[in-house]
Parts: structure tokens; sequence; C-alpha cells
């Protein structure tokens, strides 16, 4: 779930 | 959302404006590599399936959206519309991306992905988004061998490159902002390292785009 962090980037 | 990386999608969105006008108004694809731009479609949709999983705001969603659909555009103009289609020469952009650029990344995609998670955390959907941070990383490539065979860069084809580069740059800002501002933040040594090697594939093109507009003068490329 950490790894959803730079997901919100484009 | 911080001022860095809003102005850096700005100047993506920007860039890819810049080139459907471009297109649009010469008529020609001539210095423009149709690569590069397979090479984002195939970022875009692997990094973004996440449109189907998981919303993270309506502003992430439609940008997402939009870089697919517009390059899926580019693409569309540049091999399949007349009069742009018959001037857009295939042995200039010859770039082998299969071997040099979607397998190598897969490859390392799959090591690196499985040593941070290993087996039992293993994810396609993690491994085609690592795949989508090393692939945009070098996906400018085509573009740039391109310009270097033509060397005399056209007004808006320079723009065009001009704000792809800034985009990644204001990216690098962000993360750094990011650092500094936010609580509980999480450094992702893939996307850094993958981001500044994108940014210096484009320092030798600021570097005679800058020189260019200063002396005012044409756009050319040395030997």
């Amino acid at each position: 779930i950490d790894d959803l962090y730079f997901k919100d980037e484009l | 959302m911080n001022i860095f990386r809003l102005a850096g999608d700005m100047s993506h969105v920007f860039s890819i404006l810049v080139l459907l006008l471009r297109l649009r108004v010469a008529k020609n694809a001539q210095g423009i590599s149709v690569r590069t731009h397979e090479l984002f479609l195939i970022v875009f949709l692997t990094r973004y399936l996440d449109l189907f999983t998981t919303f993270y705001s309506l502003y992430n969603s439609i940008m997402k959206i939009l870089y697919i659909v517009s390059t899926a555009s580019i693409i569309y103009t540049i091999k399949f519309q007349e009069p742009i289609k018959s001037t857009y020469d295939k042995s200039q952009d010859s770039f082998l991306y299969w071997q040099f650029a979607v397998a190598p990344c897969a490859v390392l995609a799959s090591v690196t992905h499985l040593i941070g998670s290993g087996i039992s955390g293993f994810s396609f959907i993690e491994l085609l988004w690592t795949f989508s941070i090393y692939l945009e990383s070098i996906a400018i490539l085509p573009q740039l061998i391109v310009l270097q065979r033509y060397r005399e860069v056209e007004n808006l084809t320079g723009n065009y490159i001009f704000f792809m580069g800034a985009y990644r740059f204001l990216y690098i800002l962000n993360w750094i902002y990011r650092a500094n501002f936010e609580a509980h933040y999480q450094h992702h040594w893939v996307v850094y390292i993958c981001g500044v090697l994108q940014t210096l594939l484009y320092v030798d093109f600021f570097y005679y785009y800058f020189k260019s507009k200063k002396s005012g003068g044409r756009f050319t490329l040395p030997t």
C-alpha cells in the first residue's frame, strides 16, 4: 500500500 | 498537488498541443518521430491501468485519459492521415524500439519488481507500472535521433521538445518540494533515477535550443 505513494503522479 | 507538478503537467499537455498544432499547420511530419509517441502510448497504457482500480482525483483521471487520447491522436495523424502520412519518412525514424527499449525495460522491470516485492508480493499491475517508469525515461530517444538526422530544427518542433523536457525538469522540482514539505514522504529511487536520466537526455537539446533563441537565428544542431 506504501507503493501507492507515487501513483498519484502522472 | 504543488505548483511544480501542476506546471509540469501543464507543460506536458502544452507540448502535445504544440505538436498537434504543428502537424496541422505544416501538414507534414518532417523531423517528427512517431516511434517516440508509440513508446509514450505504451508508457501511458501500462502505467494508467490503475484508472480501473484506484481513484485518486478527477484531475488525475482526466489527465491520464487526455494523455492516452492525445498521444494516440498524434500517432493516428502521422500514420494514417493524408497529406501528413506521405511526408512521414519511415527510413529516418528507424530506432529499433522493441530490441533497444521495450524488451530491456521489461527485463529490468521484472528483475527489480521481483527483488522489491518477492514472489509473494508479485503484482502484474505493479510490474507494468515499474516497466512504464523505465520505458518513459528513454521514450524521447527516437525523437532526438530523428532530430539529429534532420539537423535543422523547425520552430514548433523545437518548442514541442522543449516543453517535453521542461515537464520532466519540473517533476524533479516537484519531488524536492514534496520531500521537504510533505509529512510521511517516502523516497522512490526507481522513480528518481529514471526521472533524472530522462531529464539529462534533454540537456544537449536545451543547450542548442537556448543558444538559437538567444541569437534569434535558425535552430540547427551540430554534426
